[in-house]
């Protein structure tokens, strides 16, 4: 494995998105997966509806009860990948527009850009987390965003995390180490993708420590591959 | 917290809340339609440069301070900007990644 690594040189990730004042943050963290996964299937970035999954998806989770996808009140990124797996496929951004609020659905399957072919979980290991990163693209990853609400910038490190604050983002690369003052030691860490826009963060990211499983963030982590047409 | 150093301002005061509440209304175009509505966001703003403060302590290696999140409860951040419906772990019935080499 590389010691850095970063999908965003490589023209896998789209700009940072704005989910807006809308609980669809497993939308963004899904079409993100998949437009990384269709960009090296196809070689071509593609931005994906994340309006179309609020309005038509409503896929269940089989293992929890009540755990269905339902636009601004909440999904799961796994659903999301089984409702395209379903359905299709997804459209692009610019042919179904997000707009932050729920509605109906309007799914033109004649503008399919994009469909899964299989979709997988990975395990806890935080170097098999970045093995498939690295070989498969962009991941859909779940993190606690507890500390997020007044994260500005560095690699967030918490001693502890919240309850309750659980959040879907893309992982998009790591990197080896960045110096902590506080700790005089360098830290590696992960490179999050945000949809909160590019007025949060670093410049819409989030850098957490590659260690321990901070906040939850090996907890749950799908990586998905494009069908090619 | 340096003991040694006794504060001799209130809270408010040193966290100098007006100003960065007027700061952060001008960053991020934040009005509020009554004078009520501004009086509460402000008192959670101030909550939230405690919370930011605390934050820094207990994240050490990151920065934390005002963001455009600054004058919602964690109850309003989590509820508008959020949304994962489903406790932190592994699922248990889905499709497992098959193991990839990771040395060389």
């Amino acid at each position: 494995l590389p010691e850095d690594f970063d999908w965003r040189d490589k023209g896998a990730v789209t700009g940072v998105k704005d989910q807006g004042s809308c609980g669809s943050c497993w939308s963004f963290s899904a079409t993100g997966a998949l437009e990384g996964a269709h960009f090296l299937a196809t070689g071509n970035l593609e931005s994906l509806s994340e309006q179309q999954l609020v309005d038509c998806d409503n896929v269940c989770d089989p293992e929890e009860q009540g755990a269905c996808d339902a636009g601004c009140n909440g999904g799961l990124m796994n659903n999301a990948f089984q409702y395209i797996l379903q359905s299709g496929g997804v459209q692009r951004e610019k042919d179904y527009p997000y707009t932050g609020r729920d509605g109906k659905c309007h799914f033109d399957k004649s503008k399919i850009v994009a469909s899964v072919s299989n979709f997988s979980v990975v395990s806890l290991d935080e170097d098999q987390i970045a093995a498939n990163l690295v070989h498969n693209g962009p991941l859909a990853v779940a993190i606690n965003a507890v500390y997020m609400q007044t994260y500005i910038g560095g690699v967030s490190c918490p001693y502890i995390c919240g309850k309750h604050q659980d959040h879907g983002v893309l992982l998009v690369g790591y990197g080896a180490g960045e110096y902590a003052p506080i700790r005089l030691k360098k830290k590696p860490f992960w490179i999050i993708k945000n949809s909160w826009g590019e007025n949060w963060g670093e410049n819409g990211y989030y850098k957490i420590c590659r260690v321990r499983n901070i906040c939850g963030v090996d907890s749950m982590v799908s990586t998905v591959a494009a069908a090619i047409s | 917290d340096d003991l040694l150093i006794r504060q001799v301002v209130d809270d408010d005061h040193s966290l100098n809340a007006e100003h960065h509440f007027t700061k952060f209304k001008t960053t991020f175009g934040k009005t509020y339609a009554t004078e009520e509505e501004h009086n509460y966001r402000f008192a959670v703003f101030k909550s939230n440069l405690r919370r930011a403060k605390k934050h820094a302590k207990l994240d050490p290696s990151a920065v934390h301070g005002v963001t455009k999140f600054s004058d919602l409860t964690p109850r309003e951040f989590r509820r508008q900007f959020l949304g994962l419906k489903r406790r932190l772990r592994l699922p248990a019935d889905a499709h497992k990644a098959p193991i990839l080499p990771t040395n060389n």
